[in-house]
């Protein structure tokens, strides 16, 4: 199975 | 008359807050109901997403970006954790894709368990036509990323894929029945 790299989220609000 | 009404109307003055008291409780117990009876223990979540034309629009317009699933486990004892998706996209996926996210949530057990968290992880998007051409990614978490750490707010940041699907290629197929989406992670 191939694993891409996790890429973290840009938007740093919370709703 | 004065005599006797005073002391009934402070009793129904404090019957009405008592009243707005626990309207807003039995909405909390709502919440936690719902929360709890879709909650999984066994690692994997399923997440039903209602109003999806709705809930674009409200990403598109930047009213509501994103929306986090309810809380899901790795094991009773285990690991909490949840999805976030952006239906408008974040980052490289802004208004093309649909951004899909994990994110590890501070757990009640977290001082007994491995950190960083090193479970393989794998993000579906559920095909409801016959032919169950699920759309799906999976990864192994980055050790040095700080998203995989042992939590020290109640949610790490998100990771997993800005450019998850298209939203060309979301709104075309069968992935959206009765408004409904689901995601499976």
């Amino acid at each position: 199975q191939q694993f891409s790299m996790p890429i973290q989220c840009t938007d740093r609000t919370d709703e | 008359t004065t005599h006797t009404l005073a002391p009934l109307e402070t009793q129904l003055n404090r019957h009405d807050d008592m009243l707005s008291v626990h309207e807003i409780r039995l909405a909390d117990m709502d919440l936690r109901f719902q929360v709890l009876e879709t909650a999984s223990y066994n690692g994997t979540l399923i997440w039903k997403i209602r109003d999806y034309k709705r809930r674009k629009q409200e990403a598109v317009a930047a009213k509501t970006l994103s929306l986090y699933s309810q809380p899901f486990y790795t094991g009773y004892f285990g690991y909490k954790m949840c999805a976030r998706v952006y239906l408008n996209g974040d980052g490289m996926g802004k208004g093309t894709h649909l951004s899909l996210f994990f994110v590890v949530m501070r757990g009640e057990y977290d001082a007994l368990l491995p950190w960083p968290f090193k479970q393989k992880v794998t993000l579906m998007l559920m095909d409801q036509g016959p032919s169950r051409k699920h759309l799906g990614d999976a990864f192994k978490p980055d050790p040095n990323s700080s998203s995989f750490r042992r939590p020290a707010a109640e949610m790490n940041i998100a990771s997993g894929c800005p450019l998850f699907v298209s939203q060309s290629v979301l709104e075309t197929g069968s992935y959206i029945k009765d408004d409904t989406i689901f995601i499976k992670v």
